[in-house]
């Protein structure tokens, strides 16, 4: 069974087309099996992107030395899947 | 296992096999209403069933609904449910539901990607595509809601078998796809398609693949300003709305311009809610006041499809 501890999900804002492409070319990057929950393509749309805690680091500094804002939406994302199973089998119970 | 269609808990989410045991208790509970049409088989062979709501007639004008193209989306196939068990439970006493049911027949595919969805349950629950192998690469599955014949190969989508977003190898490649898409033409009498996603809190119309507008671009836009507003009067949920290009990205070989394209005019995409917070994991606790607020946006589309036939 695949385990996402320790990957976040970052809610990124662009505020220029060229942060936009920015995040275009970091899509382009697959090493980082990022999944874009929301992708890139205007500035008044957040983008959602799901990193894996391998590639965390270097998406957050691609971010930073870009100058572009993001917040950390899911701290872990396997603690919100742990919780999600525990629930399900809770409410089957 | 829940008996029968009220001990379930709509409040919870559910494997493949639980919905489908009890999809089959609602079509034994309802059997004047409800019939289980199985439209065809998902790569890996499990059954892809839709539930008919029929009061009668032959071939009469039709809806249709689906929801989960995207597997890792459970809050759509949850709502999904609520709303068939509200289709069938409501027939009868809503004078409006009735009225649709008494001149249109509902199809209903609750699980549109049923090998993906059986995945999210045992390996990986982030999974989107479905699960069909593609020749020469190690990376499985297609998105779906790019594969159909509508701009197909167009903008937003990709061609490389491991992006989230990869378009298959031709149109209709995917038989969860092509399954849909022989019904509906088959068929022949659909006047609204709703293809229910998750989580930007949007209702789009078409075009996705092309900024040009359609010729129903007004009435479709006062139409989805209606859904939304009836959608906002339970929670105060917003949701923006507009065509799939303005509203969200441009996106080609979706469900909802394949339906307009083929003569669909009510073709609308649901983004359900999330707020941000949780991406995909919308804790089980909101499925019901989701259910409830699509509910209202669902009637307003049908209602317009029952009162405005072409």
């Amino acid at each position: 069974q695949k385990l996402f501890v320790g990957d976040q999900v970052l809610r990124v804002t662009a505020s220029s087309e060229e942060q936009i492409t920015l995040l275009k070319e970091l899509q382009d990057l697959e090493h980082l099996k990022l999944d874009f929950w929301r992708e890139p393509v205007k500035t008044a749309l957040a983008v959602d992107v799901h990193v894996p805690f391998a590639g965390l680091q270097a998406v957050k500094a691609f971010l930073e030395s870009n100058g572009i804002q993001y917040r950390v939406m899911i701290d872990d994302v396997q603690m919100l899947l742990d919780e999600e199973k525990e629930e399900m089998f809770r409410s089957r119970d | 296992r829940d008996r029968n269609t009220n001990n379930f808990d709509y409040a919870s989410y559910h494997t493949l096999d639980e919905i489908y045991s009890w999809m089959d208790s609602l079509e034994a509970e309802y059997p004047d209403l409800v019939t289980k049409i199985q439209i065809g088989s998902s790569f890996e062979g499990r059954p892809i069933n839709v539930l008919k709501f029929s009061t009668g007639g032959s071939n009469r004008p039709a809806i249709w609904l689906d929801t989960g193209i995207h597997a890792r989306e459970w809050i759509t196939p949850a709502t999904g449910i609520w709303s068939a068990k509200k289709i069938a439970s409501d027939y009868g006493r809503d004078p409006s539901l009735t009225a649709i049911l008494n001149t249109m027949d509902i199809f209903f595919e609750i699980v549109t990607n049923p090998d993906g969805y059986y995945f999210t349950h045992t390996s990986n629950r982030m999974w989107r595509k479905t699960r069909s192998i593609n020749p020469g690469s190690s990376c499985v599955g297609v998105d779906p809601n790019r594969n159909w014949g509508a701009g197909f190969g167009g903008p937003g989508t990709s061609t490389n078998p491991c992006s989230e977003t990869y378009l298959g190898s031709f149109e209709h490649s995917e038989s969860e796809v092509k399954s849909i898409v022989d019904f509906i033409l088959g068929h022949g009498n659909f006047k609204a398609m709703i293809t229910i996603h998750s989580y930007s809190q949007m209702l789009m119309y078409p075009y996705g693949y092309t900024s040009t507008e359609t010729p129903n671009q007004q009435e479709l836009h006062t139409l989805a300003k209606s859904a939304v507003d009836a959608l906002a009067t339970l929670h105060g949920t917003k949701y923006s709305y507009g065509s799939m290009i303005t509203t969200i990205y441009p996106a080609s070989g979706t469900t909802a311009d394949w339906g307009y394209l083929n003569g669909i005019k009510y073709s609308f995409t649901f983004e359900l809610r999330d707020t941000g917070r949780y991406g995909f994991l919308l804790p089980a606790e909101q499925i019901i006041p989701t259910a409830q607020e699509t509910w209202l946006a669902l009637m307003k589309i049908m209602e317009h499809a029952r009162d405005n036939p072409y």
